[in-house]
């Protein structure tokens, strides 16, 4: 899921 | 990590620090709006639900606890704290912000980045977050003067996403090469919204005088 990486983003 | 996007972070964490600074030392909320900090409680908890489930960093984890602990504690001191609440100004805080929720749910649910109960509701909390400021500028607009805490709590918060837009137009260039039509369109239209704030806010800067908006 991490490949997304607006989801490593506040 | 890049610098814009650590910059941002580190300057919408800011505005959160001038807020709580402004209520606990003053012990007023006038010309806080309510609303908006309630729109933001909405937004911290439907985007962090991942919060438990899906670790990125300590950095990660950390803020998004700040974040979601200090605006809990901002409505709890607008609402409860026997002084503050007393400051609310409740007759000029009346955007009617509860109608902010359906579109932006409908949105989520026409546009969201999966078809997922976790994504949907984070695609609806970047679509609430672009219009979540729309009771504070209202509210900024009625009052007759804007304490420095204030102006320099919005200009924060416009200012934490403008740095985020950067850090997506580098993160594109460097990393990615993605487009991401959900964030980076309404990080566009919530700084758009604090465009005419920005310039007043600027010009009584400059100018060394009290900050005043049209009505």
């Amino acid at each position: 899921p991490l490949d997304r990486p607006m989801h490593d983003e506040l | 990590m890049n610098i814009f996007r650590l910059a941002g972070d580190m300057t919408h964490l800011l505005s959160i620090v001038v807020l709580l600074l402004k209520i606990r030392t003053t012990k007023s909320c006038a010309g806080i709006s309510l609303k908006t900090q309630e729109l933001y409680v909405i937004v911290f908890i439907t985007r962090y639900l991942d919060l438990f489930t899906r670790y990125v960093s300590f950095y990660n984890t950390a803020m998004k606890l700040v974040f979601i602990g200090t605006s809990v504690a901002i409505v709890w001191y607008m609402r409860l704290h026997k002084v503050v609440k007393q400051t609310y100004s409740r007759d000029e805080d009346t955007f009617k912000h509860y109608l902010l929720i359906p579109p932006c749910f409908i949105l989520a649910l026409l546009i969201p980045l999966e078809f997922t109960v976790t994504e949907i509701l984070w695609s609806f909390s970047i679509y609430l977050e672009a219009v979540a400021i729309l009771p504070q500028l209202l509210l900024l607009q009625r009052s007759s003067n804007i304490d420095n805490l204030t102006g320099s709590y919005v200009f924060l918060l416009g200012a934490y996403r403008a740095l985020y837009i950067v850090n997506w137009v580098y993160r594109f260039f460097t990393e990615t090469h993605k487009i991401r039509w959900i964030p980076w369109i309404s990080g566009l239209v919530q700084t758009a919204l604090y465009a005419d704030f920005f310039y007043y806010y600027i010009k009584s800067w400059k100018n060394h005088e009290k900050l005043r908006l049209p009505a």
